[in-house]
């Protein structure tokens, strides 16, 4: 007796769950506000692209400021992409694409050994 | 391509050997570790061609040059790691030698086998990781293996120019490696 094969299909987004989120910033550029966007400046900071604010709590706001916008071209020359200082589909699906954890810019990983 | 701040390197006089060894307590265990070994060695061996380095294997980690191993989230060196894809893995610049993986992400060393749809190559970023052990940051050259992202599914094994003019600066040329090797490849994969 011949048994169909069961064929099961998994779809899995291909995608890190936090970053798949920046898809709603895409188009934003100086002057947006955004709720949520914080988290993207913190992935800016993370790889080098923008310091920690100087406000009293350290924290982002959700504005895309001056300071904002000059990370985001930074980010778009050091990535070889077209440098627009916007949040074009471009430089969004740049971002969401998985990554070396090593930072772009500083010296976030520079170590010695002790 | 680009350093890390301060231009460090190994050194270890010359000839050079750099040793590494994997983690016994921290690997993944869907790959035998000879399969890891071999996608390691290959690794090592197109950096060792370019440069007048040679990389070995020794049992002990804890007195290798350079430690290998797979971790999952916050693993105590202030760089958790996200899960599935994001961040896949970093290392750190000369001379400390840690090089760590996600152990989240679905690792592969034949992606013809693996099915799934974010399978990542161990081999590609195994390669890109020296790059950082040797002294290279990032580079702005889509094609070179120091570009910092790799999408799923896909490989990226083959130093290019920039990577090989990048670590030739601070090690020199390999006496053996001939740059007119490095072009033929290079235009052969770029009509394939």
């Amino acid at each position: 007796r011949i048994i169909p094969e069961q064929i099961t299909v998994i779809t899995t987004d291909t995608r890190n769950a936090t970053w798949h989120n920046f898809t709603r910033f895409k188009d934003a550029e100086k002057g947006s506000h955004i709720s949520g966007m914080s988290e993207l400046k913190k992935y800016f900071q993370r790889f080098g692209y923008l310091s920690i604010p100087d406000n009293q709590n350290g924290n982002f706001t959700d504005v895309f400021d001056t300071q904002f916008e000059s990370a985001v071209m930074l980010y778009q020359q050091k990535l070889g992409l077209p440098v627009t200082g916007k949040l074009d589909s471009g430089t969004i699906s740049a971002i969401m694409s998985p990554r070396c954890g090593v930072s772009d810019t500083g010296p976030r990983i520079h170590s010695t050994k002790h | 391509f680009a350093y890390f701040y301060g231009r460090p390197r190994w050194e270890r006089g010359s000839p050079m050997t750099l040793t590494y060894a994997f983690s016994p307590s921290n690997m993944i265990d869907y790959i035998s570790l000879s399969e890891i070994r071999t996608v390691f060695e290959r690794a090592f061996s197109r950096w060792a061609l370019v440069i007048p380095v040679n990389f070995a294997e020794i049992e002990d980690y804890e007195s290798a040059n350079i430690k290998i191993g797979f971790f999952r989230g916050d693993h105590g060196d202030g760089e958790p790691f996200d899960g599935v894809l994001g961040v896949l893995a970093h290392a750190f610049s000369p001379e400390n030698g840690r090089f760590h993986l996600d152990e989240a992400e679905t690792w592969a060393v034949d992606l013809e086998k693996v099915k799934s749809k974010v399978a990542v190559d161990l081999e590609s970023v195994a390669t890109h990781e020296i790059g950082h052990v040797l002294g290279l940051a990032h580079s702005s050259v889509t094609e070179a293996v120091m570009y910092p992202s790799l999408r799923p599914r896909s490989r990226k094994v083959d130093l290019k120019l920039d990577d090989v003019e990048g670590v030739q600066a601070l090690y020199g040329s390999n006496p053996n490696f001939k740059f007119s090797s490095l072009l033929e490849s290079e235009n052969s994969s770029n009509k394939g």
